[in-house]
């Protein structure tokens, strides 16, 4: 219900709380483009659920080190062009992981085949990393336990090796040569990792769509938090990244939804065939030092219709990426200040609760049956308003703490 | 730098189209 006393989310507190069973988006019979679904690896929905399911504040910790790592890597970028390359001889030995090199966690997920015949692999997918990976028999140091059986290479007749004279070994940010195979590496800001040959093979992402010879990371020393996933889909702006490597089939353009809760699905899409109604653009916006990126210009916020006293120089000093893969959108601390100064006044008739790891902002809801949320849109360059979903606006530890979701950075400049 | 993290995403179309250089939103798509 919109409209009362300016702009508000009204309510039942039900429909905030995580369900058990799943509830899956409505499907087309048929699509004239590729789609995939989309589910939360911790959901009910996920082929990866996993028990005892991460306590929310678990999440968030982990997102914390994905921002972290996020800083860091673009500040190194700020001074360092390109990472120094490094060689290494042996699997899992001699390549050098470096912390923030890379960014991962994420917690969508999606269901690909890899290799000829095409085995089923769930995989995260994350706009904030390039390389896609999974894991791959003989797990030559070790693999983590994974869902789906793990990927057997020399069962698929269209897997190969790629060599370390190629420029895609050339183009990775940390590779290495076994026997004149090329050996990747990517490590996050979690301190996950994975490690192996950087191989090709056909990627099926329907039964009607198929890549052949699509350049991956077959991971032969693998560790860290990735649940039950088989690897990574790096959706990045990067050369080695999928949506750079099928631009010719789909032009570069993909889409997806982030279902509304852990316990519904969305989808993925390839190619100019996604939704298009009520779509609105703002332009993207790359920084050549750091490629995988997609940044946008965040321009103003409003809580409940009004716009807030927030110079565009606090947005734009600091600049803004999209990513898939972390959780709580991060702000200017200026920013951040005036967002959550708005929403507790707008909210100062419900109870507040204790802090939620990163959020500082939360609700006791305990006894109500409806509640009244203001909304909060975002206002990006070229005139786009996004005005938020409430599933978009709270992050739900529990019924008698449910907490604002979003979170400042360290200093405005950050 | 900012970043706009999944939650806020959720249930936009999300679209991402590298050639023409632009980011789209589209709500209540999911």
């Amino acid at each position: 219900v919109r409209g009362e006393q300016g702009s508000y989310h009204k309510i039942s507190i039900h429909s905030l709380l995580p369900s058990k069973v799943c509830s899956s988006f409505k499907e087309s019979a048929n699509f004239n483009f590729t789609r995939l679904k989309v589910t939360h690896r911790h959901g009910p929905c996920s082929p990866l659920r996993s028990h005892p399911t991460p306590l929310p504040e678990q999440i968030l910790d982990e997102d914390r080190s994905r921002v972290d790592s996020l800083r860091r890597r673009i500040a190194a970028a700020a001074t360092s062009a390109k990472l120094d390359r490094q060689r290494g001889s042996q699997v899992g030995s001699k390549i050098p992981v470096r912390p923030g090199s890379s960014v991962s966690t994420g917690n969508y997920v999606v269901t690909v085949g890899f290799g000829t015949p095409k085995r089923d692999q769930t995989v995260i997918f994350d706009t904030g990393s390039d390389i896609t990976w999974i894991q791959c028999q003989p797990c030559v140091t070790y693999c983590y336990e994974q869902q789906d059986p793990i990927f057997n290479p020399s069962a698929s007749s269209t897997y190969a090796n790629i060599s370390c004279s190629s420029t895609y070994c050339s183009d990775l940010d940390i590779s290495g040569c076994s026997s004149s195979a090329c050996l990747y590496g990517v490590q996050y800001g979690d301190n996950s990792f994975s490690i192996g040959f950087f191989a090709q093979d056909t990627l099926s992402l329907s039964p009607t769509d198929v890549i052949p010879k699509f350049p991956f990371g077959c991971g032969e020393r693998n560790r860290g938090l990735f649940g039950k996933a088989a690897g990574l889909m790096g959706l990045g702006h990067g050369k080695l990244s999928l949506v750079t490597q099928t631009y010719q089939k789909y032009g570069g353009v993909f889409a997806y939804c982030l279902p509304p809760t852990s316990s519904s699905t969305g989808y993925l899409t390839f190619g100019t065939g996604y939704p298009s109604s009520k779509v609105k653009f703002t332009p993207m916006v790359t920084d050549a030092s750091t490629p995988t990126f997609y940044y946008l210009n965040l321009m103003a916020i409003s809580v409940a219709g009004q716009r807030l006293p927030i110079s565009a120089k606090v947005f734009n000093d600091a600049g803004t990426i999209i990513d898939s893969g972390t959780v709580i959108t991060r702000l200017p601390p200026t920013a951040y200040s005036a967002l959550r100064s708005a929403f507790r006044q707008a909210m100062s008739s419900y109870k507040t609760a204790s802090a939620l790891s990163i959020l500082d902002t939360c609700y006791d809801f305990t006894g109500h049956s409806t509640v009244s949320i203001p909304t909060v849109a975002l206002q990006f360059g070229g005139g786009v308003t996004m005005e938020l979903d409430l599933s978009g606006t709270l992050y739900v530890g529990s019924q008698s703490q449910v907490c604002l979701a979003f979170a400042a950075n360290g200093d405005d400049s950050d | 730098v900012g970043i706009l993290g999944n939650v806020q995403q959720k249930t936009f179309n999300v679209v991402y189209d590298v050639s023409k250089k632009k980011i789209g939103f589209g709500p209540g798509a999911c």
